[in-house]
């Protein structure tokens, strides 16, 4: 039973089989995707090997959980921030994966609005290299984007990051990203941006979409 | 004629319902949805003379030529799966990671010889 068991796992891109330490709430997109495939095969219509969500092709959806954690070090350029290093493992990817599609979504889960007036910007950088523990080489890192967040709407940011989570499949060459919250408004009394990223209001993940070619025949018929 | 053995209709290779639960393979913990999916399976004979209802290869009508010549030499053409159609299931994988995934010749559709 084990080798059969193990054998189906493999099949599914498992080691073993999984054991989830807690379960993580499915997003509401993924379900929206499940319940879509669901009716496609009954019908028997679409192309199985396109996920028409993003317009990439790609047999599997994964939202990667963010693995990284606060930045204590201060920071000369970052005062009154909040400094936060993403990292996202890529590993999962089987080598026979393609990837065909990375965005990140960083989610402010918290109500910006009681922050007053405040305007906040939100910095994202590509990490290139490792640095020494509490030194930011601006070499070491390239701005990826720079965003305002208004007052007011619970707000979330999505990143293309297909190029650079391409090339953190190849080991060793995965820094993450570093994410910087910063205030450029005043803030109300007793409201601090730390408040907005210190507890778990900012919450990130990596939606990766990949083809494994091996296991999605298309049904689109030829001409 | 003393090897012929009629069969009935409900005795020949067609696809028959199996209900696999993911909880009876220990799978709940893991899987987020379906919590289990009608997969099916194929059962019955390939009897002599194979009709096109079963959907017998060339190799089949002649094995069942050749059995009906010599049943204890050559067995009768097994009863397979022909058609399978695939599922999408939502998992956590090792990592916590929630994983929506479309799954290949999960299902059987059709059975043939």
């Amino acid at each position: 039973v084990d080798t059969q068991e193990k054998l189906i796992l493999s099949s599914m891109g498992l080691s073993s089989r999984p054991k989830p330490s807690h379960q993580a709430p499915v997003p509401s997109l993924l379900w929206r995707m499940f319940k879509k495939d669901g009716e496609r095969s009954s019908e028997s219509d679409g192309d199985p090997c396109v996920v028409s969500e993003y317009g990439v092709r790609g047999n599997i959806v994964r939202f990667i959980q963010d693995q990284g954690s606060l930045i204590s070090a201060p920071a000369v350029h970052c005062f009154n921030c909040v400094r936060k290093h993403l990292f996202f493992n890529v590993s999962v990817l089987e080598d026979v994966e393609q990837l065909s599609f990375a965005q990140l979504e960083m989610k402010f889960e918290q109500d910006l609005a009681h922050l007053g007036r405040s305007v906040f910007s939100v910095d994202l950088y590509g990490v290139r290299r490792t640095a020494l523990k509490g030194v930011t080489h601006e070499s070491s890192r390239r701005l990826l984007l720079s965003q305002s967040l208004g007052p007011g709407a619970y707000a979330s940011v999505h990143v293309n990051l297909t190029q650079l989570a391409e090339t953190w499949r190849t080991p060793g060459k995965n820094y993450g990203v570093q994410v910087e919250v910063h205030s450029s408004g005043e803030l109300e009394e007793h409201a601090s941006v730390g408040k907005v990223a210190r507890t778990p209001e900012l919450r990130a993940s990596l939606v990766a979409v990949s083809l494994n070619p091996l296991q999605c025949r298309s049904r689109r018929k030829r001409s | 004629a003393a090897y012929y053995l009629p069969v009935t209709p409900s005795n020949v290779c067609k696809p028959r319902r199996l209900y696999i639960d993911f909880k009876d393979v220990g799978w709940q913990d893991w899987i987020i949805a379906p919590q289990g999916y009608l997969a099916n399976y194929c059962h019955g004979e390939c009897p002599f003379p194979l009709s096109e209802s079963l959907n017998g290869t060339n190799h089949a009508i002649l094995q069942t030529l050749v059995h009906s010549f010599d049943p204890k030499g050559t067995p009768q053409p097994c009863c397979v799966p022909i058609k399978l159609s695939p599922i999408s299931m939502l998992y956590y994988d090792n990592n916590d990671n929630v994983v929506l995934r479309h799954y290949e010749d999960m299902v059987v559709d059709e059975c043939g010889c």
